[in-house]
């Protein structure tokens, strides 16, 4: 309970240096593998023309997210938890002094791949994004709910691999479930790989940019 | 720290248990929707002819899992953690008053779908078994090494998915990095649709039975 109101008091912070400097923040969350970082350089190349963007990555171990990310040409910022299961508003905090705020309009936070305590933490985000790619399941927002409830947005990805016939994702069921937890869920239904709707979820990006401006 | 003393404690409890009944007891682990449940129906079929088989499934919500597993004819106790990320030993001692150990040979724990959390937690099992399935990435076992380096045995499921030709997961590499950690990793490469892999999967069960026995 007390670390709870400790990293509240980080997740301040972390809300004013956002709103002192004018810049979006977005916190990823997913299970494992569902396709944060694919979706995050997909999505930095379709923007980076018009916006400003950098990267906090969290991962238990190793560098290969934030690698990934500094090759499409921006800042990323790399934190190993060494065993912990989530980012703390915190770290998060010590990260953003690697960054340079007042030359950016949207930081992504990409979290540790967990669907159950990245959700509890708020690490001064404007919004948490909830990715859940189509070979998890559809039943995810049932036996995951708290991140679900609390995302301002959810992305299905690897919406190609339906068509290879081997999944049984049924699209329409995962969103209704999700929207019985959170009736004001954006949902995009993507391809981090064929590009398939990732013009959606980057007005929504630029809208939330908008609004911080 | 203290909590992590405490629950070694019920562990202890627990692998009495299984010793005085002469049960074996595996926990696997995976991320969300890797493939547990579908192993264990799909195992449970395969050996129930000959083997009298337990479920303790561990799920945040619902008691969709429990339900699949007992239309296989055996008996499942479901533990919901209402937003715990992982399964306590003491937790499982309460389920195990639930089964009837003195008939029963083989025990599976399902654990909660998250690959950090239930790495660190020893719940009294003869062994861990992790689950990664193709669709995830190659790359968990470097970036979430304590669970691989803790387990006994491997399973990469969804085989299937690799012949159509949308993944770009490579098998070797991932069983080249698992095997770095852990030496002595037993790995199976399965399909819990298609059938693939099961039987060595299921050799590997009887030889873990017959040592308990
Ligand atoms: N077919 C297909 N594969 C994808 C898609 N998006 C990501 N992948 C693949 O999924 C695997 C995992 O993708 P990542 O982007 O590394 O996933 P992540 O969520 O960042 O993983 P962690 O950071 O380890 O939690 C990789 O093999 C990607 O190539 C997609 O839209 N379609
Ligand atoms: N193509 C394919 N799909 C599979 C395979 N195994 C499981 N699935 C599918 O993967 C999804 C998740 O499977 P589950 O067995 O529920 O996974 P789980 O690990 O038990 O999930 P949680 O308990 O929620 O963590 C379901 O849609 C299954 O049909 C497989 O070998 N091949
Ligand atoms: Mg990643
Ligand atoms: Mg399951
Ligand atoms: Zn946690
Ligand atoms: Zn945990």
């Amino acid at each position: 309970q007390r670390i709870l109101q400790e990293d509240l008091e980080w997740a301040k912070a972390n809300s004013l240096l956002f709103h002192k400097h004018r810049v979006g923040c977005v916190n990823m969350i997913s299970s494992p593998g569902a396709g944060k970082t694919t979706i995050l350089t997909e999505t930095i190349n379709a923007l980076s023309h018009d916006m400003r963007i950098g990267v906090i990555e969290g991962d238990v171990e190793t560098d290969l997210d934030a690698s990934r990310i500094r090759r499409t040409g921006v800042p990323a910022v790399q934190i190993n938890t060494k065993g912990g299961c989530h980012l703390s508003a915190a770290q998060v905090n010590g990260a953003l002094g690697q960054l340079p705020l007042e030359r950016l309009d949207l930081i992504f936070i990409e979290n540790v791949g967990n669907l159950v305590c990245p959700s509890i933490f708020d690490l001064g985000e404007h919004a948490k994004a909830v990715v859940l790619s189509t070979p998890e399941g559809d039943d995810k927002s049932a036996k995951y709910p708290a991140i679900f409830a609390r995302s301002a947005a959810m992305l299905i990805n690897k919406a190609d691999l339906l068509a290879c016939g081997a999944l049984d994702f049924d699209v329409e069921k995962a969103i209704g479930q999700a929207r019985r937890l959170n009736a004001n869920l954006e949902v995009f239904v993507i391809s981090a790989k064929t590009g398939q709707g990732l013009d959606q979820w980057c007005q929504w990006l630029r809208r939330l940019v908008s609004q911080v401006k």
